[in-house]
C-alpha cells in the first residue's frame, strides 16, 4: 500500500528527505 | 491409439504455446533488465521502461479484487493456538517485523494473521516530531517527493501521474478547498477526470493552491508487507472532503510503480482533502493487492473493496454539514486509519 500526500505550502517549504530512504511515522518531512 | 495420441497433443499444445510465450516474455524482460544494466554500469541515463498498453490492461484483466477479497477471507480464518507462533514467526522472518515495539509482543495474542496485520505500537515507539511542521504519516519507504510541475506528480522517478486523474475533478460546493462553484454533481456519478480538456488542467493545478506565493508539494510513501500498517495525520489540519474510487488493486511496491504509469490512478483509492495553516492539504491512502481495504478511522461510511463498483466511478462524502461546518479537525500525529488485508 502506499500513501500520498499533495498539499500547498509557501516556495521556502524544505523536504529533509532522500529517494528510497526508509521513513518511520512521527519524523519529521519537510518544514519551512 | 492413433486418435488418443492426437487428442492429448491436440489437449497438451495450448499448454505448450502458453510456457514457450510466458517463458519467452519473461527471458526478454530479462535481457531488458540485463542491458539497463550495462548501461547504467556505463554511466548512461536510462530512461524507465514503462508497460505498454496491453500489458497494462493484462494486468488489468487479473481479478486482484477478487484475489484481494480471497486473501482476506482467508486471514480472518482463526488460526489453533499451536500454529500462531509458527506461521506468526515465518511472517517476522520474511518481512523483517520488530516485534519489540509492537504494543502486544505475544503472539498468541492475534487470533489471525489479519489482527497482526494491523498490530498497534507501543505509544513511545514512534515520537511524534515537535518542530516540523509535516511529519510522516506511516512507516515506509519514500518513493518520491517535490513539487508538482504541469499537474504531473512523479510516482517514481521519471514515471508521472495526472494530478486531475488522481484527485479527481473539482467537486461542488464552497466549503471544500477545491473552491469551484461549478454546478453539483450526483456522488458516484464522476466519469473519468481525465475528461477534463488539455487547458483545465493546469488551472486545476492553481485551483488547489488557495494563497498567492505558494506552490504545490508531494511525497509518496511506500508501505511493505511488513510495515505497521496504521497511518495517522501527518499536520494539524481539517478534513473536509472524502473521495473514494473503487479499482483495481494492482501491487505498488517500487518496482511496478517503475513500471506501470498511472499505476495510482488505476488503484482502489481513499482521498481526504482538507486544509492546514496554508492552504489546501490532502492524504490519499493508496490499495494493493494484498492490502485491499483500507479504513478511516472518524468515517463509518466508508467501505473499500467491496465486490460491485462501475468502473472508473467515485463516491463522495462531505465531513462538512449543517451541525459541523468545520469539517474534521486532526492534531499532527493523530491516529488516522488503517490498511486491512483483502
Amino acid at each position: 500500500s502506499t500513501i500520498v500526500l499533495i498539499f500547498e505550502a509557501p516556495k521556502d517549504f524544505n523536504f529533509h528527505l532522500k529517494p528510497g530512504q526508509k521513513i518511520r511515522f512521527g519524523e519529521a518531512l519537510g518544514s519551512l | 491409439f492413433h486418435t488418443a495420441a492426437t487428442r492429448t497433443l491436440f489437449r497438451l499444445r495450448p499448454f505448450y504455446f502458453l510456457v514457450a510465450t510466458g517463458g519467452g516474455y519473461v527471458g526478454y524482460r530479462q535481457y531488458e533488465k540485463y542491458r539497463d544494466r550495462e548501461l547504467e554500469r556505463l554511466g548512461l541515463e536510462v530512461p524507465p521502461r514503462l508497460a505498454g498498453e496491453w500489458e497494462v490492461a493484462l494486468y488489468k484483466s487479473v481479478p486482484t479484487r477478487l484475489l484481494s477479497r480471497a486473501w482476506g477471507r482467508l486471514n480472518q480464518v482463526e488460526l489453533p493456538t499451536w500454529l500462531r507462533k509458527p506461521v506468526y514467526s515465518l511472517y517476522i522472518w520474511t518481512f523483517g517485523v520488530n516485534m519489540k515495539e509492537a504494543a502486544v509482543e505475544d503472539l498468541d495474542h492475534y487470533r489471525n494473521l489479519s489482527e497482526f496485520f494491523s498490530r498497534k505500537l507501543k505509544p513511545q515507539a514512534r515520537p511524534v516530531c515537535g518542530l516540523h511542521s509535516v511529519i510522516s504519516p506511516s512507516d515506509g519507504k519514500i518513493l518520491n517527493f517535490g513539487q508538482v510541475q504541469n499537474c504531473e506528480v512523479e510516482q517514481v522517478k521519471g514515471v508521472t501521474y495526472s494530478l486531475e486523474s488522481f484527485l479527481g475533478p473539482r467537486t461542488p460546493g464552497d466549503e471544500l478547498p477545491f473552491g469551484s462553484q461549478e454546478p453539483a454533481r450526483e456522488a458516484g456519478q464522476g466519469e473519468p477526470a481525465g475528461a477534463a480538456q488539455a487547458p483545465a488542467h493546469c488551472s486545476f493545478q492553481n485551483q488547489l493552491v488557495t494563497k498567492e506565493g505558494n506552490e504545490l508539494y508531494h511525497c509518496v510513501i511506500y508501505l511493505a508487507p511488513g510495515d505497521y500498517h496504521c497511518f495517522h495525520s501527518p499536520t494539524d489540519w481539517r478534513v473536509a472532503h472524502r473521495r473514494h474510487f473503487p479499482g483495481s488493486l494492482m501491487s505498488v511496491n517500487p518496482g511496478i510503480a517503475r513500471w506501470i504509469k498511472e499505476l495510482f490512478c488505476h488503484n482502489e483509492r481513499v482521498v481526504l482533502t482538507g486544509d492546514w495553516k496554508h492552504g489546501f492539504f490532502s492524504l490519499t491512502a493508496v490499495g494493493a493487492t494484498n492490502v485491499g481495504s483500507i479504513r478511516i478511522y472518524f468515517d463509518r461510511e466508508l467501505h473499500t473493496n467491496s465486490p460491485m463498483y462501475s468502473k472508473g466511478s467515485y463516491n463522495d462524502f462531505s465531513y462538512i454539514s449543517h451541525s459541523n461546518k468545520e469539517g474534521i479537525p486532526m492534531r499532527k500525529g493523530e491516529h488516522l486509519g488503517e490498511f486491512n488485508l483483502g
